[in-house]
């Protein structure tokens, strides 16, 4: 940031790039620029340094979240359902997930409910065979509602204490796709009482502005309870987190940092703030 | 939209001449905001706002267009020309064969569901494809390009994940070679710009089989990070153009303007959907329109 003296136009330009390109969106910025300037114009800031520590204050309440980690004491079998649009880390997320929740002693049990896309279940199998867990699938073009069934029947019979159901990727504009997962979704209540007890939608670091959208209909379709965000080994700031966490106040649960299993991470507000300023 | 934004902006103009600096000024702070929230990148959304201040300013007001639709006109205009208008965006296959065809980028962007899309696109021209799954490392990665060459009853080379991808390229082509197939389409790993080790590893497939065509694969969806990742894989690997995913999604794609801007390479092909016969050609136009949304 500027190593400018004082507070001046280049200053806010600056900070407000690094807003931007950081993908906090446009709304986001804007609203964060002006609750600065109204600070700034009250004598709060007196320079540079105490100018970033007022940003960073209102984007932390802007997050408005402690870290949120999962009560998995709440419910056996627990049931996480595992959503978003195509490609954003799902199937990965669930791998580390297993591996995480294994190594905290629990029993898990995966269900791959991706029955559309090529090789889905076999990726899924690997990242169970990784973890030490076992996979519930069915053929390929299966309905996915019957995986569902199957898992939730399974994770009952066994008593495990947590199931993951994996979905196939879709974009929250096919609606009927969106309606395919309301009906995974009564299946699993149905099958047991009270699941999915986690609808966890997982997000890329990567997607600009539509990481909202994409929220809003997840969230208004299938009642998403919590957030993972993956890919941020990369050099996306996932700002978006923010927008979202204002508007929807959804918990945001994990982090993605890698592609190996134990690349996973509980969300840290602090360090998250802390990097988009790095 | 920004149609409405700048007739609002114009309201009080229409028939006077020329546009002042005034209702520019007005004018271009719109349409930066119309390509931020369509996520272009910063920067190049202020070198793309000077360019159009410079060509608006001064401009006269057409009888037949009213202000707020003549600055519309530049701007679209000026867009439609950096997204590629009238440039040439075919496939360079003009070569011994076989030919090989790269396909590179981000995790989770689309690359092996394109490489199968472009096979059947390929063999619909009469052309001989065969897939290539040069990816290692995910799981099953080499299971679904096999998959999916098995429901377009495409040849897909036998790769095994215990081999290394040059390699795994170099005994595809001598394959091809052996056995007529005239094109080589190379399914990559997902990789970070900034994985040396991973990006080494394209340097030199490219270095070995010297693919026709290097194409980024990118997502329609990303943010102000897509600068990032397109000047780090064009300054380590030259690409020959973009493929864009997931337009068939309801993101503006200011990816594709970010894109542009930085690599002044062509967005050969759009992604259009799941199914494998969703590969379009892309149209400058059409994407201008959008990211104005
Ligand atoms: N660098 C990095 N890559 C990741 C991370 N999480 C997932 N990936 C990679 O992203 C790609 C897509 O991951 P998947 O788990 O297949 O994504 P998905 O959401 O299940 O995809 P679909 O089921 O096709 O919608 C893979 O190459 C993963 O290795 C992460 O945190 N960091
Ligand atoms: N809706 C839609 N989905 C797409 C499109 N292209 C690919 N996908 C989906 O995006 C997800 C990721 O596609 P992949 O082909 O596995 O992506 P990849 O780049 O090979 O992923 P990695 O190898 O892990 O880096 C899958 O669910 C695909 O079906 C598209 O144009 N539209
Ligand atoms: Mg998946
Ligand atoms: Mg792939």
């Amino acid at each position: 940031l500027s190593s400018s003296q004082n507070i001046d136009e280049d200053l806010l330009e600056e900070l407000e790039e690094v807003l931007v390109t950081a993908d906090f969106g446009m709304q986001t910025t804007m609203a964060l620029m002006q609750s600065l300037e109204k600070r700034i114009a009250a004598g709060e800031a007196a320079d540079p340094q105490a100018l970033r520590g007022l940003l960073k204050d209102e984007i932390r309440q802007r997050l408005r979240l402690e870290a949120a980690p999962l009560d998995l004491e709440r419910s056996s079998p627990f049931v996480i359902m595992v959503v978003g649009v195509n490609g954003v880390g799902k199937t990965t997320t669930i791998g580390k997930l297993a591996h995480q929740f294994v190594s905290q002693g629990k029993t898990v049990l995966l269900g791959a409910g991706d029955t559309f896309r090529a090789a889905a279940a076999e990726q899924l199998t690997v990242w169970g065979e990784r973890a030490g867990v076992e996979v519930i699938r069915q053929e390929s073009g299966s309905d996915p509602a019957a995986v569902a069934f199957d898992a939730a029947k399974a994770a009952a019979a066994r008593k495990v204490d947590v199931m993951i159901l994996d979905t196939a990727g879709r974009l929250h504009t096919k609606l009927n796709l969106m309606e395919e997962l309301k009906k995974i979704r009564r299946v699993l209540d149905r099958e047991l009482p009270g699941a999915p007890h986690e609808t966890l939608l997982v997000g890329d670091a990567t997607t600009g502005q539509n990481a909202l959208v994409q929220a809003r209909f997840f969230q208004e379709a299938v009642a998403v309870s919590g957030l993972a965000l993956t890919k941020l080994d990369g050099t996306a700031r996932g700002g978006m987190l923010v927008a979202i966490g204002n508007e929807l106040g959804l918990p945001v649960r994990y982090v993605g940092i890698g592609e190996g299993l134990e690349d996973l991470r509980p969300f840290d507000p602090d360090l998250f703030v802390e990097a988009l300023f790095e | 939209n920004l149609s409405e934004k700048l007739d609002s902006v114009f309201k009080k103009l229409r028939g006077h001449g020329v546009l002042s600096e005034d209702n520019i000024k007005q004018t271009m702070r719109e349409v930066r905001l119309a390509l931020l929230e369509a996520d272009v990148n910063f920067r190049v959304v202020k070198e793309f706002v000077a360019t159009v201040r410079e060509r608006a300013v001064g401009k006269e007001v057409l009888k037949s267009l009213n202000p707020a639709q003549q600055v519309i006109k530049v701007v679209r205009d000026e867009l439609g020309r950096l997204m590629g208008e009238g440039e040439e965006n075919s496939l360079d296959l003009a070569a011994r064969p076989p030919v090989a065809i790269m396909l590179c980028g981000l995790q989770g962007a689309g690359k092996t569901t394109s490489c199968a899309k472009l096979a059947l696109q390929l063999r619909r021209q009469k052309r001989n494809p065969l897939l290539v799954p040069a990816d290692i490392y995910r799981p099953a990665a080499i299971d679904q390009l096999k998959t999916l060459g098995k429901q377009l009853d495409i040849a897909v080379f036998d790769s095994q994940p215990d081999r290394d991808p040059v390699l795994l390229c170099e005994e595809a082509h001598r394959y091809a070679e052996l056995n007529g197939y005239d094109t080589l389409i190379l399914d990559t790993a997902g990789r970070l710009h900034i994985d040396e080790q991973l990006m080494d590893e394209l340097v030199r497939i490219k270095a070995s089989l010297q693919p026709r065509e290097i194409l980024l694969v990118a997502d329609a969806m990303t943010g102000q990070d897509a600068v990032n990742v397109a000047e780090s894989f064009n300054a380590q690997l030259e690409i020959s153009g973009v493929v864009l995913t997931k337009l068939d999604g309801d993101a503006r794609g200011g990816a594709a303007l970010s894109i542009r801007a930085v690599t002044g390479k062509p967005i050969k092909l759009v992604g259009m959907g799941e199914k494998l016969d969703a590969l379009e050609v892309f149209h400058p136009d059409r994407m201008a329109q959008r990211i104005l949304g």
